[in-house]
């Protein structure tokens, strides 16, 4: 089976 | 859900041992994990979240780089983040669980470098005055 690497991210959250 | 069972007397090294070997095993193990511990790490059950934390620091130790870069994800931290700020859940989490967050978040920064985004995300509640010390 080939596995679908996720090296997507998603932005730092400001507080 | 069993290493982190709010009815357990004390840390049980057996699972969580277990799940990070589960981890090891696991082509998507890293991504999986990730997304369990951060749910866990967010209970409002005070010693689920205690243990959560023990398995996560556990993995860092014991799953390698490969669990080091999904950590290292702003996806991630954001999920730590909001533990600590009270703009999001800091206002009802202990502070047992706060100060663990940000030692862990601490430690992450002197341990592994090259994971720059840890360093963006601990300097980023250290200037919004979150971190104090």
């Amino acid at each position: 089976t080939v596995s679908f690497h996720d090296d997507s991210d998603e932005d730092l959250l400001n507080v | 859900d069993k290493a982190t069972n709010p009815s357990n007397r004390q840390e049980d090294w057996e699972y969580i041992i277990g799940f990070c070997d589960q981890i090891n095993k696991e082509l998507e193990g890293p991504q999986i994990a990730v997304r369990l511990l951060a749910h866990k790490i967010q209970s409002p059950q005070e010693w689920e979240a205690v243990q959560a934390l023990t398995v996560l620091e556990a993995c860092m130790k014991n799953c390698g780089r490969r669990f080091h870069n999904e950590v290292g994800k702003f996806r991630f931290l954001n999920e730590l983040i909001k533990v600590v700020s009270p703009k999001y859940l800091g206002d009802r989490v202990s502070e047992k669980v706060k100060t663990k967050v940000i030692e862990l978040l601490y430690s992450w920064t002197v341990a592994l470098p090259e994971e720059s985004k840890i360093k963006d995300a601990y300097y980023m509640l250290k200037r919004q005055g979150i971190v104090m010390f």
